[in-house]
C-alpha cells in the first residue's frame, strides 16, 4: 500500500497543485528526538512518467513519521513540547552558524551536530540574526534527532530598539521579506526535525509580517482532526 | 551532466574577479572571451558556494578573519564603497539536451542580488539573501554542450558603516535588507567586511522532461495512538511543454531495513 500511480493531465505551459490519495501506514516506526528513541526514517519517491516522453522527473527525501505539539505553559511562561504525545524535557543548544565565511560544509555540520547529540542535547535553536539553516545541516538533525527551532531574519537589536530606535518597521521591503520566508518553508518543510518557526529573536515582526506569518504557518483545517485517541 | 530528476552540482572550477577590474560585459565573458588565471589576469579560484571574503582569503589576498586581529587589516565595505565587493564569479558546464528536456540552472541562495549570463543571454537575479532562483536555460544551451556561466553578485543594498565602539548590529542599515543581520558585527562576532557578498549556497543544473516536480510537500496524521497513520503527498507540477501531458504521478515509500535492503 506504500506504492501509489495516478493518472494526470497537465495543460500546456501550465502550473498545476496535485494531492495523493492519503497513503495508510499501519504503526510505522516512528521518529524521535535524540534520547527518547530511533530517528526512523523512511525514503519518499515522487516521480513523473510522461506519456510518449517517458521519465520526466523525480524527487526523494527523508521522511520522519513524529508528531510535534508545543504551546506555551500559563503557569511558568515556558513553552511546553510533546513528541509523538510524549512530554520532553528541552536541553538545547543555541547555534548561529558553523562559519563566518559561510564555509558551510557537510562535515563541518555532520560533526557539529553529532557534537550536539552527544552532548545529550535533544533541540537546537537557529537564531534570528543568522541563516535559515541549510538542508545539509537539518539532514544531520534528522539523522541525529536534533529538533529545530528557526527563527526568521529579525533581531530587537537591529529592528526596533536603541536610541533611536534602529529600524522601527524592521526591513523596507516586507514583501520581500514574506517572498523570502515562504521559500524558506518550502526549502526545509519536509525536514522532521524541523519542531518549530519563530519571527524573530527578542523581537516580534512588524505586525503585517507578523501576521502574514502567523496564518501562512497556521495548520490546516484538515489536519487539526488528527489525534492520538 | 544531469540524469533525469537527479542534480548535478557546479561547486568547482569556478573563477572570480572584482567587477572594476573587468571591463569585458556579461555577454562578451560568456561567449568570445571566457575568463583564464594568468599573472596579469585579475581572475582567481572562487570559493562557490561561499563568499567574496572567502574567495579573497582562499586566494590568500586578505588574511583569515578569524585568527588574531586579522579582521582590522581588511578594508570595510563601509570605507571601500560596494563597487569592492562587487564580483564576478565565471564556470563552464556540459550539458546537451535531447528532445523535449529542459536544464534549470539552480541557485539556492545568493547575497544579496546578481545579473547572470549564459552564453551571451542576460537573466536578472532579483534580490534577497534567502531565496532561490531556478532558471529555465534549455534554449541558450549551446550545441557542442560546453555552456559559459557567469554571475555578476552585488553586495547588500544597505551594508552600513561600523561605529568605532562597535556594537550590536553596527549602524543598523543592514536591517532595512532582508540579509542576515550579525553581518555588521555582534558582542560575539568581528564585523563581515563584505557582508557575506556572494553565490553563497549551492549552485546546480537539473535535467527534466516537458513536466517539472516543484516543491512536495509531505504530512502526516495520526490516530487511535499512532498506529492508524496517514502520508499526505502535494506537489506542483508545472508544463514546460506546448502540448497538454499526460502523466502518470508516482509515490513510492520505502525503509531501509539493513544495508541496501529495502522494505517496500
Amino acid at each position: 500500500e506504500h506504492i501509489q500511480s495516478q493518472k494526470v493531465s497537465v495543460p500546456a505551459g501550465s502550473t498545476i497543485q496535485y494531492t495523493f490519495p492519503q497513503l495508510y501506514f499501519y504503526k510505522p516506526n516512528l521518529w524521535w528526538p535524540n534520547g527518547m528513541g530511533k530517528q526512523s526514517l523512511y525514503n519518499v519517491v515522487i516521480s513523473i512518467d510522461v506519456e510518449g516522453f517517458g521519465e520526466s522527473d523525480s524527487w526523494n527525501h527523508h521522511f520522519g513519521f513524529r508528531k510535534i505539539e508545543s504551546d506555551i505553559d500559563t503557569a511558568t511562561g515556558g513553552r511546553l513540547f510533546k513528541v509523538n504525545g510524549q512530554p520532553i524535557f528541552i536541553r538545547g543548544g543555541n547555534w548561529i552558524l558553523s562559519d563566518g565565511l559561510l564555509r558551510l560544509s557537510e562535515k563541518r555540520y555532520h560533526t557539529d551536530i553529532k557534537f550536539h547529540a552527544d552532548m545529550n542535547f535533544n533541540m537546537i535553536r537557529c537564531w534570528g540574526g543568522g541563516l535559515a539553516e541549510r538542508p545539509e545541516f537539518y539532514h544531520y538533525c534528522d539523522i541525529y534527532g536534533l529538533l529545530v527551532w528557526q527563527e526568521f531574519w529579525i533581531t530587537g537589536d537591529v529592528d526596533g530598539r536603541g536610541v533611536p530606535v534602529s529600524n522601527p518597521n524592521g526591513p523596507l521591503d516586507h514583501d520581500l521579506f514574506l517572498l523570502c520566508a515562504r521559500d524558506t518553508v518550502k526549502l526545509l518543510r519536509n525536514h522532521p526535525s524541523l519542531a518549530l518557526w519563530v519571527g524573530g529573536n527578542e523581537q516580534v515582526p512588524p505586525p503585517d509580517i507578523n501576521a502574514a506569518l502567523k496564518k501562512d504557518l497556521e495548520l490546516h483545517p484538515h489536519f487539526q482532526t488528527s489525534s492520538e485517541n | 551532466m544531469a540524469e533525469i530528476g537527479k542534480k548535478s552540482k557546479l561547486n568547482s572550477g569556478w573563477l572570480a574577479a572584482r567587477s572594476t577590474e573587468v571591463e569585458l560585459s556579461g555577454a562578451q565573458l560568456t561567449t568570445t572571451h571566457p575568463p583564464s588565471i594568468g599573472p596579469s589576469s585579475p581572475w582567481m579560484e572562487a570559493a562557490v558556494p561561499g563568499t567574496v571574503l572567502g574567495t579573497l582569503v582562499k586566494n590568500k589576498v586578505v588574511p583569515d578573519p578569524f585568527y588574531g586581529l586579522q579582521n582590522e587589516t581588511i578594508i570595510d565595505i563601509a570605507d571601500s564603497g560596494r563597487e569592492y565587493y562587487t564580483f564576478w564569479f565565471f564556470t563552464t558546464f556540459q550539458c546537451k539536451l535531447s528532445e523535449s528536456q529542459h536544464l534549470d540552472l539552480n541557485f539556492r541562495a545568493i547575497n544579496y542580488s546578481a545579473e547572470v549570463y549564459i552564453n551571451g543571454h542576460q537573466k536578472v537575479l532579483p534580490k534577497g539573501m534567502f531565496r532561490r532562483h531556478s532558471l529555465d536555460v534549455s534554449d541558450v544551451m549551446r550545441p557542442d554542450g560546453t555552456n559559459l556561466l557567469a554571475v555578476l553578485v552585488h553586495p547588500p543594498d544597505h551594508p552600513g558603516r561600523i561605529p568605532a565602539q562597535g556594537g550590536q548590529g553596527g549602524d543598523h542599515e543592514i536591517g532595512k535588507d532582508v540579509a542576515a543581520q550579525y553581518v555588521e558585527g555582534w558582542d560575539w562576532m568581528a564585523p563581515i567586511r563584505d557582508r557575506n557578498t556572494g553565490i553563497w549556497d549551492e549552485v546546480s543544473i537539473s535535467r527534466t522532461g516537458p513536466v517539472k516536480i516543484i516543491d512536495p510537500h509531505l504530512v502526516s496524521t495520526f490516530f487511535d495512538d499512532y498506529k492508524r497513520v496517514y502520508l499526505h503527498a502535494t506537489l506542483e507540477m508545472q508544463n514546460k511543454s506546448s502540448w497538454v501531458a499526460d502523466c502518470s504521478v508516482n509515490v513510492q515509500v520505502t525503509t531501509e531495513l539493513e544495508g541496501n535492503i529495502c522494505l517496500v
